[in-house]
This record gives structure tokens, sequence and C-alpha cells, in this order.
């Protein structure tokens, strides 16, 4: 019979240390901390059955429905992708228009990023490898123009999807983020509910800024599902938890790699015990 | 701020007589929460709270008529303590110098290659920029335009895959062409990817770069200890350069590099424009990560 231990602060400061270690906050770890240590305080538990109980709860708590994005019936489904410099958008609409070609449909790509040196050349090059249609601005075009010219060109030529690249920036920077603003409305005009889905991408390395980059794009853009990448590393990604609770926006996909399939559906079970382990 | 926090939580204390050592052990607990959110990697705030602890359970605060801000005091002490000293100047040895700069992928490495060619070209050195990343999209093309931009030479070739052959022909081009400064940008990797480490030492050992910096993203969290250990065990590192800082990120992975490396910090990135790079100031930085 294997022998547990009691449950005392330091038993708790070693579960508060994993907790933390997850990039979830030590706001959330203490919550955590303090139910526990109420509900369980002077019982004999393993540390196993203690985590199990906080994987329990993270699990439901980051549940996602199996197709993280339902195609509409009629016209092109607009996927407007977000996120702070280097975080992997480029990258992660290579992945998903791969996806998305590999189950038969017709993509047509938007080079939004028209300020990043070799920006568009980079989104080009993976257009090129997926075989599928890509709208350019020229250099330093209003970015709005290159997603009106994406959409516009998606309905022209009857594609399922139509993704837009956007240059990264800080959601301190307010003039760039009207400009995302000003993207959103661009596509909204033209297609009355699009962008039907607004992805930001949340590199998995980042700390607790990540809740002010949450705050900040979905304030500019409305944000309807994060894609974390770089989970292909040593970091965990809890970030996404306190973003969850706070924003209610759910982890649609998972970047594990950078290679054009290296894009997972997200699925809390396997993600949480990847926090744990 | 962690200022007004420890100013409010002592000062229902006024007037009742000296601290305990409980009202101290709050105001800790007020530090440590202060250093996490501000994404200091959980073994670092650890260590460092040993030492503020130590020290602020003496005299000084204890008998302290404002005690909330010689804990303040003592807390900063430390931080820079940790952070090194600021720069005011890099340090190149006389003659001909090699950089070259790694990191995880998307830290700033390629943008602050461009940014510290504009440096040592605005010092009246010939810089030369070597695309020595094979393996992006575009990074070549990316080092191109950045050059063109600043009038600065880049050497690439467009059909190697071996960046030990590309680095070892930018040398000897520069050498020829008489180059003061080469600086390698290498593709971005993962620390825990065995293969693409082994090709980064296999950089360093045949090219011997006179300095070689980790370029680490400012919004880094906990993962700074694996990420900054696993490079500096590999290459040991000349210095550490910060991206990203124009933002709101408080930067609390400075010091979670500082304490697993010891490596000095040579400047800050602050924006995306290629004059925004910045000496290393301690001062400033203990007050971001502080809050
Ligand atoms: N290991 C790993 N690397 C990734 C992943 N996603 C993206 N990357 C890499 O991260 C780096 C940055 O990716 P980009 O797609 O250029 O990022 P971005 O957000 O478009 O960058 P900007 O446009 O400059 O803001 C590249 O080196 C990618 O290969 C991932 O899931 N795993
Ligand atoms: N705001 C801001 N953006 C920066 C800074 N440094 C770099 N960037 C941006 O961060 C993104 C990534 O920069 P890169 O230079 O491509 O990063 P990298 O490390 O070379 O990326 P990989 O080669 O894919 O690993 C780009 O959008 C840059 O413009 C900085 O100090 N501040
Ligand atoms: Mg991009
Ligand atoms: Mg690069």
């Amino acid at each position: 019979k294997k022998e547990g231990r009691l449950i005392d602060d330091e038993f708790l400061s070693e579960l508060f240390a994993i907790l933390v270690k997850t990039d979830m906050g030590a706001g959330p770890a203490n919550t955590i901390r303090n139910r526990l240590r109420k509900d369980f305080r002077g019982r004999v538990v393993e540390m196993e059955e203690l985590l199990g109980v906080v994987r329990e709860e993270l699990k439901i708590l980051l549940e996602q429905p199996e197709t993280p994005i339902e195609l509409v019936s009629e016209g092109p489904t607009v996927i407007l992708v977000v996120g702070v410099n280097g975080s992997g958008k480029t990258t992660s609409i290579a992945k998903l228009s791969q996806m998305f070609i590999d189950r038969g449909k017709k993509v047509v790509l938007g080079a939004g990023d028209t300020f990043r040196a070799a920006a568009v050349e980079q989104l080009t090059i993976w257009a090129d490898r997926a075989g599928c249609d890509i709208v350019k601005g020229k250099e330093g075009a209003d970015p709005a123009s290159v997603a009106y010219g994406a959409v516009a060109k998606a309905i022209e030529t009857e594609a399922d999807v139509c993704i837009i690249d956007t240059a990264g920036r800080l959601q301190t920077q307010t003039n760039l983020m009207e400009e995302l603003n000003k993207i959103h409305r661009v596509i909204g005009k033209q297609i009355e509910v699009a962008p039907h889905e607004v992805l930001l991408v949340l590199d998995a390395t980042a700390g607790q800024n990540a809740i002010s980059q949450a705050k900040g794009f979905s304030d500019a853009a409305e944000c309807t599902g994060i894609v974390l990448t770089k989970l292909d590393g040593s970091a965990k990604g809890g970030v996404v938890v306190p973003i969850r609770q706070q924003f209610n926006l759910p982890v649609k996909y998972i970047g594990v790699g950078e290679g054009n399939r290296d894009l997972l559906v997200f699925q809390s079970n396997e993600f949480v015990d990847a926090l744990f382990e | 701020s962690l200022q007004d926090g420890l100013a409010s939580a002592f000062k229902s204390l006024r007037g009742k007589g000296k601290l305990t050592e409980s009202n101290i052990r709050e105001g800790l607990g007020l530090v440590e929460q202060t250093l996490l959110d501000a994404d200091v990697s959980f073994s670092v705030v650890q260590e460092f709270m040993k030492k503020v602890t130590e020290k602020a359970l003496g005299q000084r605060v204890l008998l302290a008529l404002n005690p909330s801000e010689q804990l303040m005091g003592v807390v900063h002490e430390e931080m820079l303590e940790l952070l090194g000293k600021g720069e005011d100047s890099f340090d190149l040895k006389k003659g001909f110098n090699v950089l070259m700069l790694c990191g995880l992928q998307g830290s700033g490495k390629t943008t602050t290659c461009g940014k510290l060619g504009k440096y040592l070209q605005d010092k009246k050195l010939k810089p030369m920029l070597v695309a020595a990343d094979l393996q992006r999209p575009a990074a070549i093309e990316q080092l191109h335009v950045i050059g063109k931009q600043l009038g600065i030479p880049v050497y690439s070739e467009g059909d190697h895959k071996d960046p030990v052959k590309v680095c070892q022909n930018a040398i000897a081009k520069a050498k020829q062409e008489e180059i003061d400064v080469v600086i390698l940008d290498t593709a971005g990797r993962l620390a825990i990817d065995e293969e693409l480490m082994q090709q980064l030492k296999e950089v360093d050992r045949k090219v011997m770069p006179d300095q070689v910096m980790l370029v680490v993203d400012g919004m880094t969290g906990q993962d700074a200890v694996n990420s900054a250990g696993a490079f500096n065990k590999a290459l040991e590192l000349n210095g550490v350069i910060m991206t990203k800082l124009d933002g709101d990120s408080r930067g609390g992975a400075l010091l979670s590099v500082r304490h697993v490396t010891g490596v000095p910090i040579k400047f800050l990135g602050t924006g995306e424009h290629l004059n925004s790079l910045e000496y290393f100031r301690p001062e400033g930085m203990a007050g971001r990560i502080l809050g």
C-alpha cells in the first residue's frame, strides 16, 4: 500500500511550484493552492492524486469542440490571423492552408504584412508549396486593401477558405491596433459576418504578457480563438488558462514544428497532461 | 506597484510599535508575487528571495521608521547586483571581429543583426551581415532587404545546405574586402533540438566567433531558465540581447537569464526599426521588473 503525504504547507508549496512553472501565473496557482488547502487539509494523499484533481478541472475549463473551425456553407470562410512579432503567424497560415488543401478545399491567401522585410516573399514560398493562390499588394501598401483584394479574389474564384496574414505588432502600439481594427471592418463590409474566425497566434514561450496580448488583440479585432505555437519546445503554454478564464478565448490549434503539417487540433486532455509532465 | 503594496501592508502597523518577523514575511510574500507576475522563473525567484529575506529580517528593516522603503531598498539592491553592470560601449577586440547571434525561433535575431550592423556603421566600422539561416523561407532575402536599407553588404549563398561553409566563405570574403566586423545570423532553433544544437556547436567550433550572443524575446516566461541554460551550456555565451522591450512586457526573463548564465546583457531591442537598439541600463530594467 503506497504511503501518501500529509497535505501541509510544504506539500502545497511543491504543488504551487509545479503550477507556476507552467506559466499559468502566480494568481491562478495561488487560487488552486488555497482551494486544495481548504478541501484537503489534514488528509493524507499522494501528490499524484492532488494533481489529478487539478488536471480534471483544467481539462474541463479548456475544453474545445472537435472541429475548431466550421466552414460556412456559402462563400469563403474568412480567417484573419493576428499576433505579436515573431509569434508564428505566417508559418501557422502555411499550416492551416495545407490542412484545408489536404481536405480538398480551395484556399486563397492574403499577404497582409506589407511592412516587414521579405514578409510577402516568405508567405509566397508557402503558398507555392501548398499550391494555393496568394494576393499581394505593393510594398508599403495599406494592409486593409490587400485584405480586401484577397477576399474579393476568394469570392470571385469560389474559394472555400481565405486566410489573411498581418504584420506582427504589439498590443501597446495604438496606431497599429487601429490598423488591425480597420482591416477587420473592411473585411466585414465585403462579407457581412466576416471575418468568420480571428485567430490570435500566441508563442508558447510567452509569459504573463500573453494576457495583455489577448486583451489588446481581442479589443481591436474580436479574436475567436488562439493558435498556440512552438509547443514542440520546452515551454508549457499554461498562460492559456487565465486567458480562457478572463476572456473565454479558446485554444483551437497548436503548432508543433516548423513544417506545414506541424499543426494539431487542440485537445484539452493531452495539453493538460503535458502541462504536468 | 510593489512600492505601494508594501507601504499599505506596513501602514496599518504604524504607531503599534515595531514590525514583527511575521509582518516582514507578509511583505516578502508581496515581493515574491511581484517577481512571479513579472515572469521571473520560479527557481530564480526562490534563490533571489533567500538573499532578500536574510537582509530583510535584519535590523535595517525591522527597526526602521520607514520599513516599506527599507525593504524596497533591499529588493532593489539585490536586483541591481543580479542584473550586473550597465553597458556604455560594446567591446570588440582590436582588428577583425566575428559576432554570432543565436536563439529560439522568432526572438528577433535577423532584425538585431541589422541593428548591430547599423550600430557599428555609426561607429565608423565596416560591418558585413551573413545569411547563415539556410532553413527559414526567405530568411536570406530578409537579411538582404535589411542590408540594402542600411547600405551594408550581405553575404549569402544560394544553394548551400551547410551553415559552416557559408560562414567560412563569408569570413574569407570579408577579410578580402577589409570588413571590420562580420555578423552571423543563424536559424532559430529549440534548445531541446539536439540535432540543431549540435549544428550550432559545429558552427561555433569551426568558425570561432569572437562573441556569441543569445537573443531573447522580452516576453519570455518561465521557460527562460531552460532555454538560456541550454544555449549557454552548448556555446559559452559572451552576451545577451533582449528584444521587444518597447511593449508592456515586464521582462523578468532578463533576471532569469542573468541568474542562470551570469553572462552580461549587452543591448536591448526596443522596436522594429533598425535604429531601435539601446545599451543595457540596469536601473531601468529593475524598475520595470518590480513594476
Ligand atoms: N519550433 C517551432 N517553430 C515555429 C512554430 N511556429 C512558427 N515557428 C517558427 O517561428 C519563427 C517565426 O515564425 P513566423 O511565422 O515568421 O512568425 P510571424 O508571427 O509571422 O512573425 P512576424 O510576421 O515577423 O511578426 C519561424 O522561424 C518559424 O519557423 C512551431 O510551432 N514550432
Ligand atoms: N516591436 C519589436 N519587434 C521586434 C524587435 N526585434 C525584432 N522584432 C520583430 O520581431 C519579429 C521577428 O524578428 P526576426 O528578426 O525575424 O526574428 P528571428 O529571431 O530572426 O526569427 P527566426 O529566424 O525565425 O528564428 C519581426 O516582426 C521583427 O520586426 C523589437 O525590439 N521590438
Ligand atoms: Mg509573419
Ligand atoms: Mg531570422
